[in-house]
């Protein structure tokens, strides 16, 4: 089946979660650029940091793993 | 890598005073200040750092609970989410930490959030740690349970905070009683890994180890599970229906079958074939059969009779594509289930991402 798109829900808290510890900022420049967008690579980031699969989208582990409770401090030096 | 700042900040001095501001109605005051004291023990037990509290004026380290916008720029998000956060050292806010009210924090119980492991971990950030991506270490920035009164830092935090201000220098006052050694978390490319159990579950293999499944903390994947694991769990059994403990449970082994003189199971295998589980006992087995519902008569049998040249214990085992895998020490023993032939040896790590 093919994988279900992340809900707007889980983008909403995507986007909260890597902003806040990830230090994803607002997209500038040219609204096409070539290669992975910020937003995919902090995904990646992401994914690195917790050992996921580095996949660069929202895959449901990923999102799971933004779900659960943490810290608030960054987990990238800002 | 290990500073929560680029510039590298920490204490100049191993003098540090905290104040407690305000309190959480959900635990008492004592236990908000014991919780808070044996979490600053944690770093002192293993640095130079010492710890005084003071109760007016302004602390190194200030310690609150306030919910949403509390006074900084970062305001907190109601009940889960993030549950903390703190500063890392320096003038005014530095070194602050600052806890979200809106969760709710406990004493001793598993209920909540335990209040000395998120401050235990707050405190860290305080003394101008960052976080860790070692799924086993406090400076991981997913909260995990582990039992307070068993609690001992591990290794990586060891590390980092000895690598910003050095180690304890005070003389252990009872050199007969040595401290524990600092737990690492398992490194699953380990040659000389042995593991505890294998399994697999809705098409994952998980591999355990300690409090870990391979990739992180039992208790960030079965929440619920350890924290009922205070109690003995050699002779007791859980039943799981996905990540979900099934009511009912925890039963005693002899629920399943098995003689009162086995307290404690070294490995499970579930044979898609026959449809029957074995258990392994040191140098025994047992097969119950699951449609059944009952142990099979004629048990239990010698594992190297029923799995001829696996003469030592089996510490692990399950099947994956028709293949059995029966584990002991660092090596994986192959076998047809059909044939009950050792076809291959393998290391450990086979499965492994190594």
């Amino acid at each position: 089946l093919p994988i279900s798109p992340p809900s707007e829900e889980d983008e909403a808290l995507a986007e909260t979660y890597l902003k806040r510890f990830f230090n994803l900022t607002e997209e500038t420049g040219p609204a096409f650029k070539r290669g992975p967008s910020q937003r995919s690579r902090k995904v990646s980031e992401m994914q690195r940091f917790f050992g996921l699969q580095v996949t660069g989208t929202l895959d449901a582990e990923t999102v799971t793993m933004m779900k659960k409770p943490r810290c608030g401090v960054p987990d990238v030096q800002l | 890598s290990r500073f929560t700042t680029f510039d590298n900040r920490k204490w100049q001095t191993n003098q540090v005073t905290y104040r407690i501001e305000n309190y959480t109605p959900d635990m008492t005051v004592a236990e908000v200040d014991n919780s808070i004291e044996r979490a600053l023990q944690v770093w002192a037990k293993v640095s130079p750092l010492r710890f005084t509290r003071i109760y007016s004026g302004i602390a190194d380290i200030m310690i609150s609970f306030g919910t949403r916008n509390h006074g900084d720029s970062y305001p907190f998000d109601g009940p889960d989410g993030t549950l903390a956060h703190a500063f890392s050292p320096g003038a005014d806010i530095g070194g602050d930490a600052h806890f979200d009210d809106d969760e709710s924090f406990s004493f001793s119980s598993t209920r909540g959030y335990n209040l000395f492991l998120v401050a235990a971990h707050e405190f860290g950030h305080s003394l101008g740690l960052s976080h860790s991506t070692d799924p086993g270490a406090l400076m991981y920035p997913v909260y995990s349970y582990t039992d307070p009164s068993t609690f001992s830092l591990p290794r990586d935090d060891v590390n980092g905070i000895q690598h910003i201000y050095g180690p304890n220098t005070d003389v252990n006052p009872k050199p007969d009683k040595p401290d524990p050694t600092p737990p690492s978390t398992p490194n699953a490319c380990d040659p000389t890994l042995v593991l505890d159990a294998v399994t697999t579950l809705r098409g994952e293999k998980m591999f355990f180890k300690g409090r870990y499944s391979k990739s992180c903390s039992l208790d960030q994947m079965f929440s619920d599970l350890c924290n009922t694991f205070s109690v003995p769990a050699d002779s007791q059994v859980w039943a799981l229906y996905g990540y979900d403990i099934v009511p009912g449970y925890p039963r005693n082994l002899k629920s399943l079958g098995l003689p009162s003189t086995v307290n404690k199971v070294d490995a499970a295998l579930y044979d898609e074939d026959s449809r029957k589980t074995l258990f392994f006992v040191d140098d025994n087995y047992y097969s119950y059969d699951e449609a059944m519902k009952r142990m099979d008569k004629g048990f239990p049998k010698r594992v190297d009779e029923g799995f001829p040249g696996m003469t030592s214990k089996v510490t692990a085992a399950f099947q994956v594509r028709g293949f059995t895998y029966l584990y002991s020490g660092s090596y994986m023993f192959e076998y047809s289930m059909r044939t009950r032939r050792q076809l291959r040896v393998l290391r450990n790590n086979y499965f492994l991402p190594c």
